[in-house]
């Protein structure tokens, strides 16, 4: 694809499996190939330059845009983090805190995992590692009633960001998703719309259960937008563009590896470029 | 499932009754988006497809009178040979055993030591556990946490601990303590971690487990082979054990990872409670990546 050349049949098959192997799965590598491959049908001349273009704009155009400010205008703002079982979401959480902290923000983490073993203890030592309190309550706690503990502290000593850690879960479970309803309208009874937001973790290493993930999360409560972990392994994790397509989605970060700094802004251009031959 | 995505794709050809060589290639296109939907990896799928083409233009499809059922039988068939047609239990002849878990980030290796360690209580063993991740904040509290929750001993390390030092300490107290098996959870690292690699490689050579079993998570896409050949070059394995595959994870990664490094899969995490680990058996799987 480096020379500019016309492309073949075979160049829209390597093309196929390159998409296919970063994750992008068949349905969306079906649906940006198609207009291509016809066009090679009906006898078109497209060269390798043209095609790239083409692919560019295809995936460009999956990813949406977002219509939020971030952080979101509450008082205090008010991030809500949710996804299946070890994506990332209290790594995620600590490299926020701190990046919000470093920028000025009064910043409060909430424990909102009374389940996992050691949950509570992560979310207290990454605390202490940046320097922004965490509000807590004893292992087997309601998480509800931690969340409610933990945004009305927040609002009393004027915090201007709290960030709510949730246990991991998988979307399949009734119980799970009924409890992260219950959590979701705490927030929703102290906070105006306007001022949360609702963050879907996701590891760029999952497949095409990502958007079953999705679909399921938004299903139960208003999901915002996502967050994108592991991009620092060899993943690519094509999957976001099916989800940010479909469930209008924008990505707002993506992570990049274990520290409180592995935490970028999410780029458009350099996401689609990594995926490009 | 795929019957059903088969028939719909051929309702055209109901009355023709037999199928000819076209119609089974045809049918073999259709397995592969399912094969492909189900995250198996796309040079898996070339290579299954292959030895299921086969049997697909034999006389075995094409004589069939319900051709569709036997293409299926014949994909599931080939899915249960290619995932390992019997369970493989866990070497443990060792004083004591030593079962090192490794993995990606999040694939659930601190809960699946304690789960083999509730397993192997259950079935007689006398076993103990302890962790040699001094990187994620809070990892030991998690394990000692879930050891003291189900009552196993835990060999007790401090972050500012060195890997190495941790486990030989650590064997050496399970044979004084007559512990037949330890299990040893390691931190998650990318495959890609030379230096995280390279501390695996220390360990194995130091410890010389019986079992070094990768975690792999049932959601995994495209990049699972990548992985899984990736820590089987360098560190060698002994297993696979799959986690949260109770949810609707296609698990295709599974066929991937076995296909390509022919380690078998040995147990599947089914849940987040201890109880929660089952040993591994094809058939269920083999209907799950089917769809
Ligand atoms: N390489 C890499 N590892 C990450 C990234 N984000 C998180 N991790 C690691 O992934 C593992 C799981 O992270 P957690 O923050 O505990 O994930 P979680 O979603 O809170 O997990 P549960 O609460 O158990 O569901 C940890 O080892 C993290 O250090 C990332 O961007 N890159
Ligand atoms: N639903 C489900 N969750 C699981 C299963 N196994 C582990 N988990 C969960 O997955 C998350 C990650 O598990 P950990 O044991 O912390 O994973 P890990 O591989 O040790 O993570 P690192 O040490 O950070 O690499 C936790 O929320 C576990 O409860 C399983 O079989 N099913
Ligand atoms: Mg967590
Ligand atoms: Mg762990």
């Amino acid at each position: 694809f480096e020379v500019d050349r016309l492309i073949t049949q075979a160049d829209l098959d390597e093309l196929e499996e390159r998409l296919i192997l970063s994750d992008l799965g068949v349905e969306t590598t079906f649906a940006l190939l198609e207009p291509i491959k016809r066009d090679l049908s009906l006898g078109k001349n497209i060269t390798s330059k043209e095609l790239k273009n083409r692919l560019r704009e295809g995936l460009l155009n999956l990813l949406v845009d977002p219509t939020r400010p971030f952080p979101p205008q509450g008082n205090p703002a008010t991030l809500f983090f949710v996804g299946v079982n070890g994506v990332g979401k209290t790594t995620t959480i600590a490299k926020l805190a701190k990046n919000f902290k470093d920028g000025g923000y009064k910043v409060l983490m909430v424990a909102g995992d009374t389940f996992r073993a050691g949950a509570i203890e992560q979310l207290q030592r990454w605390g202490e590692r940046v320097g922004v309190p965490v509000y807590a309550q004893k292992e087997g706690a309601d998480p509800a009633s931690v969340i409610y503990q933990g945004v009305d502290k927040a609002i009393k000593e004027g915090f201007e960001l709290v960030l709510i850690d949730t246990a991991g879960r998988l979307h399949t479970k009734y119980n799970l998703m009924e409890e992260l309803k219950k959590m979701a309208r705490v927030i929703e009874k102290f906070i105006p719309q306007e001022g949360y937001e609702n963050i879907l973790v996701l590891d760029a290493n999952t497949g095409q259960n990502a958007i079953s993930q999705a679909e399921s999360f938004f299903k139960a409560i208003p999901i915002h937008s996502v967050i994108l972990t592991k991009m620092d392994g060899t993943a690519k994790g094509g999957v976001a563009f099916a989800i940010s397509h479909k469930f209008k989605l924008p990505i707002r970060f993506i992570g990049l590896g274990e520290k409180p700094e592995d935490l970028l802004p999410f780029d458009k251009e350099s996401f689609v470029k990594a995926i490009l031959p | 499932g795929l019957t059903e995505k088969l028939e719909k794709a051929f309702q055209g050809l109901k009355d023709k009754g037999k199928l000819g060589p076209d119609d089974v290639k045809r049918g073999l296109r259709e397995v592969r988006l399912a094969l492909l939907e189900a995250d198996v990896n796309y040079k898996v799928v070339k290579s299954f497809l292959s030895r299921v083409e086969v049997r697909a233009l034999s006389s075995e499809v094409l004589e069939s009178l319900t051709p569709f059922q036997q293409l299926v039988k014949i994909v599931y068939e080939e899915l249960v040979e290619t995932l390992g047609k019997k369970a493989e239990g866990l070497n443990l002849n060792g004083k004591p055993a030593v079962v090192m878990l490794v993995g990606l980030q999040g694939s659930g290796k601190t809960t699946t030591c304690a789960k083999l360690a509730y397993y192997l209580r259950k079935k007689g063993h006398n076993p103990m556990l302890a962790s040699v991740d001094v990187y994620r904040p809070a990892a030991l509290d998690q394990l000692q946490t879930l050891a003291e929750k189900i009552n196993v001993p835990y060999f007790p390390a401090s972050p500012s601990d060195k890997p190495v030092d941790i486990a030989l300490s650590a064997v050496k107290t399970a044979k004084e303590k007559g512990r037949d098996v330890l299990i040893l959870d390691t931190a998650g690292r990318l495959h890609i971690d030379e230096a995280l690699m390279n501390e695996l490689v220390e360990l194995k050579s130091r410890l010389n487990p019986q079992e070094v079993l990768l975690v792999a998570d049932a959601m995994m896409g495209q990049e699972a082979v990548n992985m899984a050949q990736t820590f089987h070059e360098r560190v060698g394995l002994t297993g696979v054990i799959l986690t949260k595959i109770e949810g609707d994870a296609r698990g295709g990664a599974a066929l991937s990872i076995r296909e390509v490094t022919g380690v078998p899969i040995k147990f599947l995490g089914v849940g987040e409670k201890v109880e929660a680990l089952e040993v591994f058996h094809p058939e269920r799987l083999a209907s799950r990546i089917l769809g």
